[in-house]
Formats: structure tokens, sequence, C-alpha cells
């Protein structure tokens, strides 16, 4: 889920 | 990571890397809007709030070390560098970007994926980057003439946020679930209004002629 809504990208 | 999307993060370094140059190179920020680089700044200090708090990798830690540190350097350099600052265009920089931010905030009350602190203030990042580029825009069809170094500059800016649209298109392909609508239609947005810019910059390139923008 984090990754889901994680801002993973700059 | 995909091929996009470093492709992207490589493009947008290399406008900073190209503007950082003209600045160094030619003592001079003359064709550069400080406007649009005050919201950069804004842009990047508002999306990485999760800087301390959100370890991700390596490589995003540093990115957006730099790019925090290298927009408001280039601020520092507009308007305090005794150099420098002479040659900025005050009277042809006049875009009133406080509507950007202002609208940008109150778009990012309505429009965020959470209530939260760090989530409006991200979608207020992603909607103000989308308008950022409008005052150097303004700022490059009233200056006339546009040095190289500064064409290449807003060539590469509006170019990296295009692979982050194939980087998003790449990821809603293969990662289930994947979606970034308010990034993905501000992303949009933002290369749209590169649009004429990226026409001209292609005919100079085309006729090996001067980049002319039409006042």
């Amino acid at each position: 889920d984090e990754q889901e809504s994680g801002k993973d990208e700059l | 990571m995909n091929i996009f999307r470093l492709a992207g993060d490589m493009t947008h370094l290399l406008s900073i890397l190209v503007l950082l140059l003209k600045i160094y190179a030619t003592k001079s920020c003359s064709g550069i809007s400080r406007k649009t680089q005050e919201l950069y700044a804004i842009v990047f200090m508002a999306r990485y709030l999760d800087l301390f708090t959100d370890f991700i990798s390596v490589y995003n830690t540093f990115m957006k070390l730099i790019f925090i540190a290298s927009s408001l350097a280039i601020v520092w350099c507009m308007r305090f560098h005794p150099v420098v600052r002479r040659s900025y265009d005050r009277e042809l920089d006049t875009f009133r970007y406080f509507f950007l931010v202002g609208a940008s905030f109150a778009l990012a009350l309505v429009w965020h994926d959470k209530f939260t602190l760090q989530e409006v203030f991200w979608a207020f990042s992603i909607y103000l980057e989308a308008v950022a580029i409008l005052p150097q825009l303004v700022l490059l069809q009233r200056s006339g003439n546009v040095d190289n170094l500064t064409g290449q500059y807003v060539f590469f800016l509006g170019a990296y946020r295009a692979f982050y649209i194939l980087n998003w298109i790449y990821r809603y392909m293969t990662e289930p679930r994947f979606t970034r609508w308010i990034a993905g239609i501000s992303g949009v947005v933002q290369t749209a209004l590169y649009a004429d810019f990226f026409y001209y910059y292609f005919i100079s390139w085309k006729n090996n002629s001067k980049l002319k923008l039409p006042a």
C-alpha cells in the first residue's frame, strides 16, 4: 500500500 | 526504475547543468527568469518534505538534494552574486507568479491523494511545476533573441517531463493498480505548455538559425 501511494519518483 | 524515468531524470539534471554552465561561463543570467527559478525552488522544497523521513534509495535522496541545492544556488546567484545579478532582466521578468502559487495551493487543498500535510504539499508542488515555466516563456518572448544555452536549458527542462509521461504509461501497463492521475494530468499540461517553444526550437535547429519566439 505504501508503495502504491508512496512517492518513489522525483 | 525504467529507462523512461532514468532518461527523464538525466534530462532534468542536464537542464540544470546547462543553466549552471550558462551562468558560470558567461557570468550572466540574461534571458533567465528569476521567477521561474524561484518557483522551481518552491516546487522542490514542497515536493521533497519526505527527504529525511522516507528513505527510498541513495539515488533518490542524492537527486533530491541536487535539485534543492541547485535551484537555491541559482536563485541566490541571480539575487546576490555581484556580477550575475546585474544582468538580470528585471524589467522583462514581470510575470505575477503569486497567482500561480495561490491557485496551485488552492487546487492542492481540493485535489490530493491523501489529506495530510506531506501529500497536500506534494500535490501543490506538482501543480506549481506544471505552470512554473510560464514566467520563463514570457521572458523569452519579450527578450527576442535567445542565446543557445538558454534555449537548450528550456528544451531539456520541457523534455524531461515528456519522458516522465512515457514512464507513467509504461508503469501503468506493467504494474498492477499503478495510477498517478495527479502527476500524469499535470505532466501533460506542463509538457503542452512547451509545445510552441518546441516548435520554434525545432525550426531554429532545422534551419540552423537563431532561436526566436514571436512576441
